[in-house]
Parts: structure tokens; sequence; C-alpha cells
């Protein structure tokens, strides 16, 4: 059950599936696990909603492993559904929290490439879509949301990285996602957690204009790293993608922004400076405990201030 | 599967703005893996660079005296060992 289950190692997909399976059989009445649809190779996809009753309350997204070998995310989302689980009832926060607002978490949100990156290619970071005419496979699914679509830093060669796309939303893991949030209508946080540079970012990335709420969202992000940082001293930094990393269009919290869900932010989790993508597994629980400290303090502003 | 033996990772420090023009050509370049994105000189990139292209690599940072250090010796080990303590954890768990 979920409390042998090793959270300080690494597990393919099959793996994380069944572990989601064991932590809604323990929380029948908090955990369901959601099937937004498949992923091009008919995965399913699954997201786990923390729910203690209410039609379409006010909601946060949290989403790990949008591509794919950034491993520490989806890692780090396992143990996060396990603590909130555990929290609930206990935490008075976490039970606030809950009892106000909808938690929605996709723990491995690109199945084909995680599943890709356990069986032929460990540093495989997009989707695994056919692109016609060209022998290079996936999209990056980070630059494929329709948000400055097609512009500055994503690639339009299907053998980059960076693909974008043959157009805004065409890839299936992403219009999952797009359709889920629009159809449900009250999401007030969009949260995409990544790996690595130790970061934490708020929109935009396709342009380096300021958002109407830019400093209410640094502030926002320049408390929970402190948060974040109370624990391990693991340093961050928080600014807009743009201004902090560089020019990134298609990304996925500037078209959460762009549609309404202000308190919209991606983490880029640790690497020690050491590791990158390959961080060791005994820095998966370090690194989600930091995590959650820098995530409960920006559900807690969510929860604390309704708009 | 797809193996990254004699592969190593450079963290390169550009230093001023011909540096980071040299590094947006070697972006371009697409046998190069670039892990973390953006060129600055405040923030070092991380490339992961195939073994054949190694000495070519370096030797091309070198000559434009853009420095860098190599932060993972050899990627197929660390995968190994990755793959082995996975390995090693799905048996305890059985």
């Amino acid at each position: 059950n979920a409390k042998i289950f090793d959270f300080a190692a690494y597990h393919d997909l099959d793996t994380i599936y069944s572990f989601m399976d064991t932590l809604v059989a323990s929380h029948p009445n908090l955990i369901s696990k959601i099937n937004i649809g498949n992923s091009y190779e008919n995965r399913p996809m699954y997201a786990l909603k923390f729910s203690t009753g209410g039609e379409n309350r006010p909601a946060i997204w949290i989403d790990a492993g949008i591509h794919a070998r950034e491993w520490v995310t989806q890692a780090s989302a396992v143990w996060i559904a396990n603590k909130m689980a555990s929290d609930y009832g206990v935490d008075p926060s976490v039970t606030s929290l809950l009892g106000q607002m909808d938690v929605y978490l996709m723990i491995v949100t690109n199945p084909d490439g995680y599943s890709f990156t356990h069986t032929d290619n460990r540093m495989w970071r997009k989707t695994r879509s056919v692109n016609p005419g060209s022998s290079c496979r996936g999209t990056d699914p980070n630059r494929n949301w329709d948000a400055g679509f097609g512009g500055p830093g994503a690639s339009k060669n299907p053998c980059s990285d960076s693909y974008h796309g043959p157009y805004a939303h065409s890839e299936v893991e992403v219009k999952n996602v797009v359709d889920l949030i629009k159809g449900h209508g009250n999401f007030k946080s969009f949260i995409s957690i990544h790996s690595y540079s130790q970061l934490l970012m708020y929109p935009y990335g396709y342009t380096c204009t300021n958002i109407p709420d830019q400093s209410e969202l640094h502030a926002v992000g320049t408390a929970a790293i402190k948060e974040l940082m109370s624990l391990y001293n693991t340093k961050y930094q928080v600014g807009s993608i743009c201004k902090i990393i560089y020019q990134a269009s298609g990304g996925s919290i500037d078209w959460t922004y762009n549609i309404g869900i202000k308190y919209s932010f991606a983490f880029e989790l640790r690497d020690t400076g050491l590791y990158g993508f390959l961080l060791p597994a005994n820095q998966i629980i370090p690194t989600a405990e930091e995590t959650w400290l820098g995530l409960k303090n920006i559900m807690e502003y969510v929860r604390d201030h309704p708009y | 599967k797809e193996l990254f033996n004699g592969d190593q990772v450079l963290r390169i420090h550009a230093e001023s703005e011909d540096h980071i023009h040299i590094l947006k050509e070697l972006d371009e370049d697409s046998g190069l893996d670039f892990w973390t994105h953006g060129f600055s000189t405040e923030r070092p990139v991380d490339v992961r660079v195939p073994h054949a292209s190694l000495y070519a690599v370096k030797d091309f940072l070198k000559e434009n005296n853009i420095p860098f250090t190599v932060m993972i010796n050899n990627v197929q080990d660390l995968l190994d060992e990755q793959k082995a303590e996975m390995v090693s954890n799905a048996e305890t768990e059985r």
C-alpha cells in the first residue's frame, strides 16, 4: 500500500499508475482518478482530483513531467500526492485549503515520452507523435500552447527538442489538458513543474512585456521560495520566464494566464549543480519536501485571495 | 536503446555578448543537446555533447576563450547507475 511505496526511487509508468490506484483506494472520500483522455500512443492520462465535495469548486491545477526526461518532477509529484492526502485532516492549512478548493494533480503529463525514457532514450523530452515528412518524432509539449505560438524560442524543425508542432494544441496531450481546464472553467491557479535550474517563474515567456499582475505574482513567488529555501537552503530565483531564462513561445502558463487564471507559475526544480536531469534518487525526497513548502505557500495564497 | 557512452555535459560560462553570440551559433548545431536554455552572462548553460563531437566542441570553446567545466564526465555511467538502482529497488519491492 502507499505506506510501503518507495518514494526515494524512480519508477516506471505502470508502477506510478498503480501507486495512484493505491492512493485513491486509501483515501476514497478525498481522491479520485480522472482520465482526462489518452496520449498519442493511446496511454491513459490521469489526474488525481483532491476534493471534499461541492460541484465545480474553485480549483488549482498542478502538473509534472510534461518534459519526459525531467524525472525528479514526476517522482516529486508522487511524494506530494501522498503528502497532501496524509496531511488532510491533520495539517490545518491543508484541511482548510481542501475544505474550500479542489486540487488536480497530474503526475505524468507526457506518458508516451516518459515511457520512452525508460525503454529507449533517457534523454527524450518531447511527445512521441509522428511528424509527417520527417524522420524525427515528437513535439515539445511546452511550446505547443496557443500563446505566442510559433514565436521566438521555439523551433519549426521537427528534429529540434523545442519543435512547436504543426499548430497550437496539435498534441493530444496538450489538448486533453486544455479541454479539461476550459470545460471546468473555475481554475484559479495553474502550476507546471519542470526541472532543472531552481527557478520559480510566472508569465510571460513569449514576450518580455510585464503582465498586469507582475508585482503581485512576483511577491507571491518570492514568499513561496522563501518557504522552499527554509528547509535545505536550495537557492531559487523568481522572475518571468522571458526575463529570467529567455523568450520561449507556446508555453502552458502563458496560455493559462491569458485565459484568466491569474496565479500561473512554473517551477524548475533543483539539480544541486552537478547532475542536471540525472539527479540521484536519494535527492527525490528532499526535492519533493522543499517543493511542497513552496507549492503549499502558493496554494494558501490562492485560497486566501479569491477572484 | 539509445546509449550515451563517453557523452559529457559541459557547463559553459559566457562572459560577454560575443560569447553569447557564438553560443547561439552552437545552438544551431542540432547534434548538441542543450539541457538549459537562454544564453546570458548571469547563468551558465549546460549542454550534453556526444562523444564524437567532444573534442571539436571543446576546441571551439577554447579557441573562443569561452570558459567551461565538465559537469558530467560520462553520461552513460550515471545512466547505468540509475538503471541498476531501479532494478534493485524493484527486486526489493517484489
